[in-house]
């Protein structure tokens, strides 16, 4: 979900 | 995880490895500013707390660990163990002049009011002004060191890289986040003056410094 590919991000 | 991500990352990476050969060879952080160092530090701390609770890949959990150690390894190595060759005279910036008003945009403006999302968002923008205190020494002192200029421009070259990352993200999976570009804009732009400058004449041999 888009808070998983958030915190994907450095 | 795209080739700019990829990039951008390492560009980090390579950043951090500069910072800490340079102190580590020349046993000296001379020309390196302890307050950005400090902020870098509060930044990886209070965004990769999602470490705790959310996991991610292999590569995304060592690189957050390699980022949190290192950030703390470089403000133990200024202010403990090579404290006699820090710069302290001329590293004046106030923190809480970054620190306060960036706490209180991210009370204000964020996604969520939870305390790991408000603390995420915090770092984002501290992150994106966390180099003025070293940009304020560089322009009082007038001049880096070749070393200190290349070590600024992979870090600057990092938030650059991120930027495309987002555009390629927008289009390609459709997907955006407003905060982090927003703020990965403005800290790019912090940079520019000073890639100008590297780019006419670090790149040439010259060292970095500025118009009297």
């Amino acid at each position: 979900d888009q808070d998983e590919e958030k915190h994907d991000e450095l | 995880m795209n080739i700019f991500r990829l990039l951008g990352d390492l560009s980090h990476l390579l950043a951090i490895i500069i910072l800490l050969l340079k102190i580590w060879k020349t046993r000296s952080c001379a020309g390196i500013s302890g307050k950005s160092q400090i902020l870098f530090a509060i930044v990886y701390t209070t965004r990769y707390l999602d470490l705790l609770t959310t996991y991610i890949s292999a590569y995304n959990t060592f690189m957050k660990i390699i980022f949190i150690a290192t950030s703390y390894t470089t403000v133990f190595l200024m202010y403990v163990k090579f404290k006699a060759t820090y710069d302290h005279n001329h590293d004046t910036f106030r923190i809480e002049f970054l620190i306060l008003p960036t706490s209180l945009l991210a009370l204000l403006i964020n996604h969520e009011f939870t305390i790991i999302e408000i603390l995420w968002t915090f770092s984002i923008y501290l992150e994106s002004v966390a180099i003025l205190p070293q940009l304020f020494l560089v322009s009082k002192t007038g001049e880096a060191e070749s070393i200190t200029s290349h070590y600024l421009f992979a870090l600057g070259c990092y938030r650059g890289l991120y930027l495309l990352n987002w555009v390629y993200r927008y289009y390609a999976e459709n997907y955006y986040e407003l905060i982090a570009i927003v703020a990965g804009l403005v800290q790019t732009i912090l940079y520019c003056d000073f890639f100008y400058l590297y780019i006419t004449k670090v790149l040439k041999g010259k060292k970095l410094q500025l118009p009297a």
